[in-house]
């Protein structure tokens, strides 16, 4: 999996972080500081469509049964996330209780062409 | 489409949209975040903090919790309860300070007062629930003493016990209740407000603190939460 800099074009992952202070969050999220949210972008030619990741699927499935049927030319691969993680979060609710739990699948770890 | 893609830069190379400006995207990026978070954890708009729980209180109760480690700047380290990072329905852990200024505090019975925010028809199961108390002796400590936890039903009736501790007498330390049973009552409810009640025989002189002075010593309770999946339940016909 490829990070995203200057002179890559091909798919990769780009990182993007947001503090919580910079959007005024600050007062009612305890914790982490900020939000790696991260993103996929990038070209996926034919030769890396099919790479690993949640395209050895279904997705796999449909796309090569559309390669072999001659469709391909229609169809572009996709850059998107192949591994994410869950983002831990300690906050307060709207009764001032304090909260903490983990949501699975918010910050992108890796990119891939479906 | 593929004609879309290649040789024109302006174009998203991955979904053929135009391009924005930096400014513009780093700002749809940021409002996408935003509504991401509000939406994974079920709230319409961000939570509006009218009073802070003073810190001293924060970092007591965070230090208390086995997974929120308070680091010597103040900051927590964080990490992913291993079941609940694999499934899609969360654990999650909520930490209610007592309302030591609500009237079932004042009224001298060892009142305490617990609210909750709870999302209409969600069904939610308590995995453990537990009560957090500093008591400590007004005198010299002595002897043993005997607590009893209440949950009180509307207007003070039909009290249920749920749990009793016996403890050693000492100058001033943290004591827990297993209330577990008591708090799925209340969320299975349509009550807002958790009402506990502290009885203590052998320890009248003994103090439970939660007045503003003493902030760091303000009474807590510890749920942990999942919400309850209908469909996994087993039925026998």
């Amino acid at each position: 999996s490829l990070s995203c800099g200057s002179n890559v074009s091909l798919c990769c992952k780009k990182d993007f972080y947001i503090k919580f202070r910079d959007i005024q969050w600050q007062d009612w999220i305890i914790a982490p500081e900020g939000y790696h949210m991260n993103y996929c972008m990038g070209q996926c030619p034919q030769h890396l469509a099919g790479a690993p990741g949640i395209a050895s699927s279904f997705h796999a499935t449909v796309f090569n049964q559309l390669k072999a049927n001659g469709i391909h030319t229609a169809i572009n691969s996709c850059c998107v996330p192949i591994q994410r993680r869950p983002l831990s979060i300690v906050y307060f609710d709207s009764t001032h209780s304090i909260v903490k739990t983990d949501i699975p699948d918010m910050i992108v770890e890796s990119c891939g062409c479906t | 489409s593929p004609e879309q893609h290649g040789a024109d830069e302006s174009r998203c190379p991955s979904c053929g949209m135009p391009a924005l400006d930096k400014g513009s995207e780093e700002q749809l990026l940021t409002e996408i975040a935003k509504q991401q978070i509000l939406s994974k954890l079920h709230l319409k708009e961000r939570p509006n903090i009218t009073h802070a729980v003073p810190r001293a209180a924060l970092v007591t109760a965070l230090r208390k919790l086995h997974a929120g480690r308070v680091r010597q700047d103040g900051t927590l380290e964080l990490g992913n309860t291993p079941e609940s990072a694999q499934t899609r329905d969360p654990a999650y852990e909520i930490v209610s300070f007592a309302d030591t200024d609500h009237a079932d505090s004042a009224a001298g019975r060892g009142g305490l007062a617990f609210q909750f925010s709870k999302e209409r028809g969600q069904s939610l199961q308590i995995l453990q629930s537990t009560l957090w108390l500093y008591v400590r002796a007004a005198e010299a400590p002595r002897g043993k003493a005997t607590a009893q936890v209440y949950a009180a039903g509307p207007g003070g009736a039909n009290r249920t016990l749920l749990g009793q501790k016996q403890f050693e007498v000492k100058w001033g330390r943290w004591h827990t209740f297993t209330v577990t049973r008591g708090v799925q009552a209340f969320f299975d409810s349509g009550d807002k407000r958790l009402r506990l009640e502290l009885e203590c025989q052998g320890c009248q002189e003994l103090a439970v603190l939660g007045s503003p002075g003493n902030s760091s010593h303000q009474p807590f309770l510890v749920a942990q939460v999942r919400p309850r999946d209908e469909s996994h339940a087993i039925r026998r016909r």
